[in-house]
């Protein structure tokens, strides 16, 4: 699974996520990822946010949509939020992934319960940033 | 506001034993080469929109992820692929699921968003209204063939007891897939 989340110059947040799904997988299974509100999620009143992991634990807490109602309705950062749901709610249920984040403010954040995720930030005046391991 | 942009390329089992060095630095290029490009379309003005869908085409046009050409295969030997995107300007969204024939599935979300009264199609539909679309590339299925992931559903299918498929025809041989990591997407 992929996803990049973005703010524009003028503060508008999008959220895209694209996958290949699960080796061997059958019977038609689809994962959180074309699911909006749990793979992909976006809303200049919060955040946008992309997941990648094993998407029935991302379906079944709706793990874009509560990272972006805990910013809109509970006021708490970023960073926070992300925190919130892969470290303490996904990981409670034994789901395992990571989500990426971005603010309309230009705050970028990630979290993810496994050992590794590719991933990469880049914003205005900031240099790139890329990471595997944890 | 200050334009930013991230980008995952999947998240699983990826420790430092799991990489060689020539994988690691492949994979740390894809992912500098994608957020560069979303980073280009945010400079130059242009939406954050614009810059998801330019980077998640990069993603997906990289053998070395799961999405896109690199796909993880289905039990029956074939790549069905998902994609979603949402403008959080307006609320708007667009999604597919188990599309067979688009190069770019981020493309086509994008498409059900902006050409379609809907949020999400799926299967032989969407791959229909796929076809109604200009600038929506259709593609065989082999193109999404890398030896890598077909080594891995075969390894997969032996572990659940379940019959190997028929190998795709002009299923290609794809040396940069041989980079790919599988860091254990199990159906």
């Amino acid at each position: 699974t992929v996803g990049v989340v973005a703010v524009d110059a003028e503060g508008n947040v999008a959220a895209g996520t694209s996958t290949g799904g699960t080796t061997a997988k059958q019977w038609g299974r689809v994962g959180d990822s074309p699911l909006i509100g749990c793979g992909t999620y976006a809303s200049n009143k919060s955040c946008a946010v992309s997941a990648t992991g094993t998407g029935e634990f991302f379906i079944r807490l709706a793990v874009a949509k509560e990272i972006a109602a805990l910013v809109e309705h509970k006021g708490v950062s970023l960073q926070e939020a992300v925190d919130e749901v892969v470290q303490t709610q996904l990981t409670a249920i034994d789901g395992d992934g990571g989500v990426i984040a971005v603010a309309p403010d230009g705050t970028c954040a990630w979290s993810f319960n496994t050992s590794g995720m590719y991933r990469a930030r880049i914003a205005d005046g900031e240099p790139l940033v890329v990471g595997i391991y944890k | 506001s200050k334009w930013a942009l991230v980008a995952h390329g999947g998240a699983g089992v990826i420790d430092r034993s799991d990489l060689k060095p020539e994988q690691e630095q492949a994979y740390r290029d894809a992912m500098a080469r994608v957020a560069e490009t979303g980073a280009a379309v945010l400079r130059d003005g242009g939406s954050a929109m614009d810059a998801v869908v330019a980077a998640v085409r990069v993603l997906e046009d990289e053998p070395l992820f799961n999405a896109g050409r690199g796909a993880v295969f289905t039990a029956e030997g074939r790549n069905e692929l998902d994609a979603s995107i949402m403008d959080g300007r307006s609320l708007d969204a667009g999604a597919v699921a188990g599309v067979t024939r688009t190069r770019n599935p981020i493309t086509l979300a994008r498409a059900v968003m902006e050409q379609s009264p809907h949020v999400f199609l799926v299967g032989e539909g969407a791959d229909g209204f796929a076809q109604t679309r200009d600038d929506v590339a259709q593609v065989e299925p082999s193109y999404f063939f890398t030896e890598r992931r077909w080594l891995s559903l075969e390894r997969e299918l032996k572990e659940m007891g379940l019959p190997i498929p028929e190998r795709p025809e002009r299923a290609g041989h794809d040396d940069l897939a041989a980079l790919a990591h599988d860091e254990g997407k199990r159906g």
